[in-house]
């Protein structure tokens, strides 16, 4: 399961200043397979948050606790 | 007048405030990050003759809120963290079902995804 | 929204995936949180 690229593409196109700017195919490839290990991760750290607090399920503050390394991170 | 301390504040400073060896002051050090999927092994040991005090980016996280900024306006990342700590803020209570995912879910399109 | 809706849809698949790893469930708030992280990182 990963990032569908076409959708990848028009997430890049959206925030290109110039319309004319186009992305090659390996290009859009890395940057879905990118979005894939940083959700990965997240949900990672997430879960590794849940569980050192004994819990079964990952809830938002779980993802709270994580994001600012995590955005450091990435 | 100028930047510097004069002698009497100098003096003042090193007999009330300066920070001497063994005042148990530690060394702030950042959490080292760790990447769960990444397996990275690389783990920076601290040499155990240094008193460090790991520093925590979520312990005060329910308190913090963004300062008053002047001529250097916070960063995208900055703005980005905060929003979505807004957004976390906003869903911590809810149970069940999510207002997020109902509101994206009228525009999702199979053609989008990788099935 | 729709590119949201999108990314919604994969990164609960991918928190699905993880879940399976560690045995441990995601509540739909979470997914929607790493939908945004991701969404805007």
């Amino acid at each position: 399961k990963g990032f569908k690229k076409e959708t990848v593409n028009k997430m890049l196109q959206l925030h290109f200043k110039d319309d004319k700017t186009r992305v090659s195919g390996d290009a859009v490839l890395l940057m879905a397979e990118i979005l894939k290990v940083f959700v990965r991760e997240a949900a990672a750290r997430g879960s590794r948050q849940a569980q050192t607090e004994d819990l079964t399920q990952v809830d938002v503050e779980h993802v709270e606790k994580v994001l600012p390394q995590l955005l450091l991170d990435f | 007048e100028d930047w510097g301390l004069t002698t009497e504040e100098f003096e003042r400073w090193n007999r009330l405030y300066k920070i001497e060896p063994g005042d148990g002051i530690k060394k702030p050090i950042m959490p080292q990050s760790h990447f769960e999927t990444l397996g990275d092994e690389e783990r920076q040991t601290e040499s155990p003759a240094e008193e460090v005090h790991e520093l925590s980016l979520t312990e005060w996280r329910l308190a913090e809120s963004p300062f008053p900024d002047f001529l250097v306006d916070h960063s995208d990342r900055c703005r980005h963290f905060i929003s979505i700590m807004d957004m976390i803020e906003q869903m911590r209570h809810e149970e069940g079902d999510c207002s997020y995912e109902q509101k994206i879910q009228p525009y999702f399109h199979w053609e989008d995804v990788d099935i | 929204q729709r590119l949201r809706a999108a990314f919604h849809y994969t990164v609960a698949g991918l928190c699905e995936e993880v879940g399976q790893d560690t045995g441990i469930q995601f509540s739909k708030q979470a997914v929607a949180a790493i939908t945004e992280i991701t969404f805007k990182q």
